[in-house]
């Protein structure tokens, strides 16, 4: 899935 | 968290630590692109404002304090404290021909229009072309201190070594973001041909001199 707003990397 | 993306940061990291410790150690940021700094702190600072909305660990708290906080000491160093060994002369690269362009696709192409994901996505399209003004003036004094190609290299070891990351999750979490990919891979190829150089030279312990 796309993960649109949630940002787990750096 | 895999061993790429872990790998990747560390590079990072280790990145910034060459860079100030360089800067430090000789009291000099000559061959160091102000222009670059700029936008790598522009980076940052846009890209990190989700500290304040999402917890997501520890680890990724700090790691995004160290990366504001060392590139706005960056820019400090340089400005301020070393000004007089800024090489604003060959610094000369527009940032505007960066900064506009990269602003109307990051309002155009992102995963929702609020104005935290369009700075994340502004902030991710900007990192993929920082560089160019580092690079242009490496290219226009025709070399770079070994210290300062060890910055480079380890700079854009960084998204390459996230690409693997990328492959991975792909493959084993379903995840991806076309984003993120597709500028990574931007960020990459703006580097081969300075790892080229870097491989066949500095490696061999020669200077990073480009060939006339």
């Amino acid at each position: 899935d796309l993960i649109g707003t949630f940002h787990d990397e750096l | 968290m895999n061993v790429f993306r872990l790998a990747g940061d560390l590079s990072h990291l280790l990145a910034i630590i060459i860079l100030l410790l360089k800067i430090w150690k000789t009291r000099s940021c000559a061959g160091i692109s102000g222009r670059s700094q700029i936008l790598f702190a522009l980076v940052y600072t846009t890209r990190y404002l989700d500290l304040f909305t999402n917890f997501i660990s520890l680890y990724n708290s700090v790691m995004k304090v160290f990366f504001i906080s060392t590139s706005c000491a960056t820019i400090y160093l340089m400005y301020v404290k070393f000004k007089a060994t800024y090489d604003h002369n060959h610094d000369t690269f527009r940032i505007g021909f960066l900064l506009i362009p990269v602003t109307i696709l990051g309002l155009l192409i992102n995963h929702d229009f609020t104005p935290l994901e369009v700075l994340w996505t502004f902030s991710i399209y900007l990192e993929s072309v920082a560089i160019l003004p580092q690079l242009f003036m490496v290219s226009k004094t025709g070399d770079a201190e070994t210290i300062t190609s060890h910055y480079l290299f380890c700079l854009g070891l960084y998204r390459a070594l996230y690409i693997f990351n990328w492959i991975y999750r792909y493959y084993f979490e379903g995840f991806y973001d076309l984003i993120a990919i597709v500028a990574g891979v931007v960020q990459t190829v703006l580097y081969c041909d300075f790892f080229y150089l870097y491989v066949t030279r500095v490696i061999k312990g020669k200077a990073l001199k480009l060939p006339a």
